[in-house]
Parts: structure tokens; C-alpha cells; sequence
């Protein structure tokens, strides 16, 4: 299983207008100035996958996370969705394509969508724990953490192996 | 219980390892801290790059961190089915060896799981399948499918 | 006592907005966060980069983190007379146009204090008064004064 | 005051022959490739001022502040010397050069000097803290923490405004 598609809407600096990300099962490199939107990209993915502390998509306070510039003023919500790559049937779930959707109100509630249709977070994070995928998994590095990584106490380290294991 | 542990990690060590030499030529392996106390002990990463002493991972220089953690990274995910790595600049304290190193395991990594590599060197951004430019106009973002002279426009 | 906080306050959040202005273009200011309490608030970073809406230092990307911090640490020092400063790679997560701004401002700066940068690009190097080359044989650093040129086959 | 020069001996990557760096009050540039002793020179320079915590040199015990490699096997103490230029009289001490030293024997125990004379580590402190000079000042800014530096919560900033205040 791989992302096949990134589609943000109104999720920090991504405005009112629908982005498309199609990605392939290679390398996939994004590039572009300082301040330019790349780790929100990251920051979208995570959002997407259920991630719930706001200080982890570095954002203060949930509704910080809405999108707001002096083009667009601020928008009511945000949404992103991911469409992952199922033909190898590692997600429980019938057909070759998986979507998962999360939409953000700017009263801070969260509704989620699994191919479109209303779903809950936890059947969400089960369907994608299936093939070890969550919102905080050491798959996904953050800028300026790797450094931390080698720095990792050895309980911590003991604990990363007991997870899988 | 034990024996999964101590299996995992066995399995985990050896991968790390091979990740590691495969970047830097060095040796790279996993211990208990206290090998007498199995099941409460912590686990330590020892990296010995070449020509130099065995040491912890969290006495080494800030690049040999950032490979010494992405080999870790990558020997982890080779025991679960997780499909794709995402990785927002872990390049930034790498000098040109080392990137070119790195980007070299990346590009044949590739070929078997998904890898998403967030980077502002050209020595990276060559390399990719797939390039994407992202920027900001009047606060916002948007996103285009570029090639590698493109991008010299997009930064400036 | 409150007094003499509350002016240092405003002298920072002014060098800060200066040199803030001076990589950037855009503005910056310290605040009270709780302006009632003087006393006991804490103070706020906020900055607005050009064709941005304010926001505080926390909220912002990693390279634009890398160029308030400086901004901020360049502020404070106006106020004290510590004459040094030593930067360790505050240029990693830059792209290209705020590398050469940086440098820019520290060239300038090192015309009133000394400033030991440690960096592995050469749009930084290319600016020293004095350039040294650190590198390891066998597991032992030693330094070498050195040029530009000379820098490339250090690093091979 | 300007650190003029900086003497390095048996400090953790720095082996038994002496290495002298001479500064200059202007732009000094330091460059090389990954872990060739860069940020070595920096803990140097805290080392020198007194820093007290083996972590924030980067080490896990003092003992392993002391150089081991290959080369030269374990040496038995770790020596750093500091002088700075101090023509415009901001450290209270005669003359137009003050040479702070630090030696570490690998009892773990460390001697102080200043300007070649046996001192108290609180003697250094108190004169170099003249011209605000001290192990941890913000002047002093460590490989991968300009980021965690704008990310200083709100109290944190309200401390080092008080500071200098
Ligand atoms: N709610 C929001 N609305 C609009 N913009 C936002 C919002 N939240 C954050 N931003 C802005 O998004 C911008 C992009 O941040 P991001 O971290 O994605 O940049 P980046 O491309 O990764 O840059 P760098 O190369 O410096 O790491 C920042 O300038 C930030 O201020
Ligand atoms: N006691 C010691 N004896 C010998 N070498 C040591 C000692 N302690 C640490 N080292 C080694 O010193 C080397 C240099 O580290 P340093 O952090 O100074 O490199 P650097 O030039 O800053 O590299 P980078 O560009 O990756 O940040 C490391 O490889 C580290 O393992
Ligand atoms: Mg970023
Ligand atoms: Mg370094």
C-alpha cells in the first residue's frame, strides 16, 4: 500500500482553492523556497491520518490549522484526503483504491470519511493499522527531528523494538 | 515473549547494519544496555565509522546522527508492511558526500516501498521520479509538477 | 524594577524588528501576552513576513524558525556587551535567498563584533575574513587555514 | 573583548598534538566535511568557559571528553585554552590579553588557569561574566538549535528579557 493522492483544501497555507498531489511508488522529491507550504504537505498527511495534537502539525490551537492570508481572509474549514494504492489488499477494505478524508469546522470538530462515506477516527486508525500506517509512525520524520532519532535514550530505543516486535 | 523480543531485535540490529554500511561504510549494530536483565533493559545503537572508535549514537557529529537515524529509520520499517517513508529534510546537516550517499540508498530503496523526500538540494531533487515545486503567492500555497531547470525559476 | 523590564522590552522588540526587517523584509515584535498583568505575562515573537499574515515564531516554517531566531539573538546581544558570537549551522534549513541574506547581515555585523560561523556552504565560506577547514585522518581533527578553493578538495 | 585564539588539546576529537586557531574580530568561517571536529571547536570554547553538563558537550560522562581513537588510544587528560583580546578593558583583568584554561584529568576532575595562574572556576566565571560572557549565553548558538530558539514558549523569552534587563 502507497499514497497515490494528497488533496488539500483550506488545510494552513493551502487556500479555498482544491490541490491535487498524484504521487507514484518511487521516489517522489518536493522542493521550493523557505516558507513555500512543504512540510505543511507533511503536516496534511498527518492530519489525514488522525493525528490529534495540534502542537504536533505545529499549530498553537486546532482552529490555527484553518487556512487564513490577507488574499483569502479566513476560511470556514479544512480538508484533506488521501487516496492510498490497495491492490496488494494489505487495507481491509474492498476495491484497489482506499480513501481516507478528514474535514476540520472552525468550531474544532473533526469529521472523518472512509471512500466517501461518513466514518468514525477509531475505524479509520484500525484500517490503517492493518499495514502498520499511524499518524505518529517513525516513517514519517519531521523536519528537524532526525537528529533526535540518533539521540533516543536506550528505553525509548527498547520501546520502538517492543512496538514491533 | 522474550524470544520475540530478542528476535526483533537480532533481526533489527542486522538490518540496521547493512543500512548503515550502505551509506558510510562503517559498522553499525544494536545492544541490551544491561544484557544480564533481558526483559527490562534499554537498547543501545553503537556506530563505528570508519576509521574511528565505537561509540553511542548520541556522541557522534550532527551528520553522522542524521545517517546513523535513517538507517535506523529503515531497518525498523523493513519488518512491517508500512509502504512508504516520508523524509522533511533530513539532509540539512549532511555535507556532499554523505547526500550523495544518502540519495543513492533512497533511489534503491524506491524500487520497493514508496519514499517522499522534502529537500531544497539539487543533488536530491535530480534524482526523483517524480518533482514537485511548491511556493507561496499572497499567502497561499500552491503546488506544480516541474523538472529540475524549472525549479532554478521557482527559488530564484 | 517593572520599569526598567518593560524598557529593555521595548529596546529588544525594536533591534528585533530591525534586523528582522534587515533578512527579510517583512516585520517582527516582542508583546506582552497578557498586557494587563505586566508583571508576571510572558512575551510573544510575532512576525510577519512579506504578503503574510502575522503570526507567532512557533507557527512558522522551519527556515523562517531559522531566520526570527537569529533576528531574536542578534536583538539581544545589542544590549550587552558580549562581543562574540558563534553560530553552528543556523544556515541548515535555508534555501538559497535567505542564505545570502543571512551572510549579507553577518558580514555586515562582523564590522562591530566578531562572529565565528560554522557552515557547510560556500555562498558562506566565499564571505570569511579567515576560513578554516576542520577534518579527521585516523580518528583525529586537525585544522587547516584555508581558501575557497582549497575548501573544495577538502570536502572532495 | 573578541576570543583571539583558541588552543586545543586532547579535547575529544583533538588528539595530543597541540592545535592553535587564530581569530580575528571580523567574519570567521569553520568548514569541512560531516564529523571532521567542527562542533568540537564550539564545545571547546564551552568547555573553556566552565560549562558543567557532559550533555551539553555532547558527551554521556566527562570521562568521554578525553581523546580516544584508533590512532593514538586514550589519552589522559583533555586541555583547552581561550584568550581574548581585552584592549577595550570589559574583563576586569590587567592587560590587553586574558588566557582562560581548563584541563581535565580523566579522574574526571578539572583545573582552572587564568592568564597561566591556578584560579577558581567561580574566579573565571566572575570576570568573564563582566562582559557577559558565560557557557550557555544565547551568543552561543549549537548545531540544531536555532529552530527550538523560536519556539521558546512565552515564559521562557519573559526570563531572558529579565536577564538582561
Ligand atoms: N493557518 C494558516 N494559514 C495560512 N498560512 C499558514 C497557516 N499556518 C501556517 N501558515 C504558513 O505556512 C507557511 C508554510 O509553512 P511550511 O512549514 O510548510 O513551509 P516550508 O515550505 O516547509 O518551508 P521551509 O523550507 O522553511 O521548511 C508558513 O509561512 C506559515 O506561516
Ligand atoms: N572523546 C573523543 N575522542 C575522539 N573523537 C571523538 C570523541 N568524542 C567525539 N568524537 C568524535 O568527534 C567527531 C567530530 O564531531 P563533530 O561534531 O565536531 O563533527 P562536525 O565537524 O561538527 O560534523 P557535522 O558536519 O556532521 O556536524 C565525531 O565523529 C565523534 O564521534
Ligand atoms: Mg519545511
Ligand atoms: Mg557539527
Amino acid at each position: 500500500v502507497y499514497i497515490k493522492r494528497i488533496t488539500i483544501q483550506g488545510f494552513k497555507s493551502f487556500g479555498s482553492k482544491r490541490v491535487v498531489i498524484k504521487l507514484g511508488p518511487g521516489l517522489t522529491v518536493i522542493t521550493g523556497p523557505n516558507g513555500g507550504g512543504k512540510s505543511t504537505v507533511v503536516d496534511a498527511i498527518k492530519f489525514a491520518l488522525g493525528e490529534l495534537s495540534a502542537h504536533s502539525l505545529r499549530a498553537g490551537r486546532f482552529s490555527e490549522l484553518i487556512h487564513e492570508s490577507p488574499a483569502e481572509g479566513r476560511l470556514s474549514s479544512a480538508k484533506v484526503s488521501l487516496t492510498f494504492n490497495n491492490t496488494d489488499k494489505s487495507l481491509p477494505v474492498d476495491g484497489d483504491e482506499v480513501t481516507v478524508t478528514r474535514k476540520l469546522a472552525n468550531t474544532g470538530e473533526s469529521e472523518y470519511m472512509l471512500n466517501g462515506k461518513q466514518a468514525s477516527r477509531n475505524d479509520i486508525l484500525t484500517i490503517l493499522s492493518a499495514a502498520n500506517i499511524k499518524p505518529d509512525g517513525l516513517n514519517i520524520v519531521t523536519q528537524g527531528s532526525v537528529i533526535g532519532i540518533a539521540e533516543m535514550n536506550s528505553n525509548e530505543l527498547r520501546r520502538v523494538i517492543e512496538d514491533i516486535a | 515473549e522474550l524470544n520475540t523480543f530478542m528476535k526483533t531485535l537480532e533481526k533489527v540490529s542486522e538490518n540496521f547494519r547493512f543500512f548503515f554500511h550502505q551509506i558510510t561504510g562503517g559498522e553499525a549494530w544494536l545492544r541490551l544496555e544491561k544484557p544480564d536483565e533481558p526483559l527490562k533493559s534499554g537498547v543501545e545503537m553503537i556506530v563505528k565509522f570508519i576509521g574511528k572508535t565505537a561509540r553511542s549514537s548520541s556522541a557522534v557529529s550532527g551528520g553522522e546522527k542524521s545517517v546513523a537515524a535513517t538507517a535506523l529509520i529503515l531497518a525498523l520499517q523493513g519488518l512491517t508492511p508500512a509502504e512508504f517513508y516520508i523524509f522533511d529534510e533530513i539532509d540539512a546537516h549532511l555535507d556532499i558526500n554523505y547526500t550523495a550517499r544518502l540519495v543513492e540508498l533512497l533511489k534503491e530503496m524506491s524500487k520497493h516501498r514508496q519514499i517522499i523526500v522534502v529537500s531544497l538540494k539539487d543533488v536530491i531533487a535530480e534524482r526523483a521520479d517524480m518533482l514537485y515545486g511548491v511556493y507561496m503567492r499572497n499567502g497561499v500555497s500552491s503546488i506544480v509538477k516541474t523538472s529540475l531547470e524549472e525549479v532554478e525559476t521557482l527559488v530564484g
